[in-house]
Formats: C-alpha cells, sequence, structure tokens
C-alpha cells in the first residue's frame, strides 16, 4: 500500500482534466 | 526476510510482467468496444501513433543506453503498451460509471490524452527496471544492475527523459498521474512514489518553463471570468 494523496474530487476525473466534460 | 535490493527489483519485475500477462499489446475487446462507441473511431490513429511513438522510443534508448540495447527498448516499449491499454480501460470504466456515459470520442480522439498515458506506462516500466531512479541515476540500481546493464549510458534516461522522446509537455503529463495510479492498484509503493516525485518535480518546476501549456491555460482563466479582485499582500 502506498500513501499517494489523491487530490482528485468525486466530480472530477480525467474527462474534466482534457477539457472533455 | 528482509530481501536483498537485487531480489526486490527482480520481485518487482516479476510482479510487473505477471500483471500484465493477461494484457496484449492489441486493445482488448471491450476496449474496441469503446472505439466503436465514439462519434469518430480513434482506433486507426491509436494504433499509428504507437507504431511512431515505438520507433522513436526504441531509438532514443538505443542512443541513451547504447546500440545493443535497442531491441530492450522495443521489449520496454511493448510492456509499455500493455500496460497503456490496461490503465485505459480502467480509467474508461471508471468514468463510464462516473458520469454514465459511453461515447468517450472526444477524450479518445485527443493525442495529448494519448501520448500522456503513454508516457506515463512507459515511464512505469522504466522505473520498475531501474532505468528511470530518482535515486541512482538509473546506472546502479538493482534492476538495472541485475539486468545486466551495465554498459556506461551517455545519456540519463530518467524523468523527464520521456517527455522529450514522445515530445510531451510536463504539465500534459501531470494531467494523467493522479487517475493512472488511481486506475492500477496493482502499482507497487516504490512505482507510486516515483510518480509522486514526477509529480512534484512538474508542479515545481519543469511546468513553468518557457513554454509550458500552462500558461496558456492561466491566461485563458483570466480572460475568460469576471475579473477579480487582488488582494494586497498581508503583513
Amino acid at each position: 500500500s502506498h500513501d499517494y494523496h489523491f487530490g482528485l474530487e468525486d466530480h472530477e476525473g480525467i474527462s474534466e482534466l482534457f477539457d472533455c466534460d | 526476510p528482509p530481501q536483498t535490493p537485487i531480489r526486490a527489483a527482480m520481485n518487482s519485475i516479476k510482479q510487473l510482467r505477471g500483471d500484465l500477462t493477461s494484457s496484449g499489446d492489441q486493445p482488448s475487446t471491450n476496449l474496441d468496444t469503446y472505439f466503436k462507441n465514439c462519434t469518430v473511431d480513434p482506433k486507426q490513429d491509436v494504433l499509428k501513433r504507437l507504431e511512431t511513438l515505438g520507433q522513436a522510443f526504441s531509438q532514443r534508448f538505443g542512443q541513451a543506453v547504447g546500440p545493443r540495447c535497442i531491441v530492450l527498448g522495443r521489449q520496454r516499449f511493448t510492456l509499455g503498451v500493455k500496460l497503456y491499454y490496461k490503465v485505459m480501460e480502467a480509467m474508461l470504466k471508471s468514468e463510464e460509471k462516473r458520469l454514465s456515459v459511453q461515447n468517450f470520442s472526444k477524450l479518445l480522439n485527443d493525442s495529448t490524452f494519448h501520448t500522456s498515458l503513454l508516457a506515463c506506462a512507459l515511464e512505469v516500466i522504466m522505473a520498475t527496471y531501474g532505468e528511470s531512479s530518482f535515486k541512482t541515476g538509473g546506472y546502479n540500481h538493482p534492476a538495472a544492475t541485475a539486468a545486466g546493464g551495465g554498459d556506461a549510458a551517455d545519456t540519463n534516461v530518467c524523468f523527464p527523459w520521456i517527455l522529450d522522446v514522445v515530445n510531451l509537455a510536463a504539465f500534459d503529463f501531470y494531467k494523467v498521474i493522479e487517475s493512472f495510479i488511481k486506475a492500477d492498484p496493482t502499482l507497487n509503493k516504490e512505482i507510486v512514489k516515483h510518480l509522486e516525485t514526477c509529480e512534484n518535480l512538474i508542479m515545481e518546476r519543469i511546468a513553468w518553463r518557457t513554454g509550458s501549456p500552462l500558461f496558456e491555460l492561466l491566461k485563458q482563466e483570466h480572460e475568460g471570468g469576471a475579473a477579480e479582485q487582488v488582494e494586497p499582500p498581508a503583513s
């Protein structure tokens, strides 16, 4: 297991990050 | 019992290869379905891009590590492609669940998305094999030693080398990191740590270099929104 901090909210994902929402 | 560094590195490679055994170097049936559901089927562009980037990666890997290593570069790339397809499918399944859509035409026809995803997959492969290591520069990593890659290289292939190979802006690479880690829970702690280090390097330094798409994005945000009052500096 790792301790990476996931910062994206539930309403955020790869689609929004690449402006595809 | 605690593992020796070489044993730990070999196990990490074995785990990665094991996890990718069932993954093909061609799109799966599920992935094909996502492609076909797109308004514009992206599959031919995907395959063509992989062919081009595969040649570029192998050549540059050979130049960096040694001419005898072009074949090794090809092997790394093939593993990278398997991981790329695996993570892409997982991401799309997650997005389908989150957004209740099946048509990802805009995303899957975005060249930058595919290049970012592939670059991240290749970075994971190279980190596992010790070629990309922040601690040792890759040369003295146990995996690199165990793999017999003892020839001195002319170029360090540690991150952000991969960005130059695939001609990708650091800020665009940054966009896939978190989703990549979320989509592949089999990534081990060391690899996640490596990606986190890449992420920090981008945010602290590389994304702020001249020519970064970040500046255009900031400009668009500033021009698009209502002018906000700038807070005076606090004393």
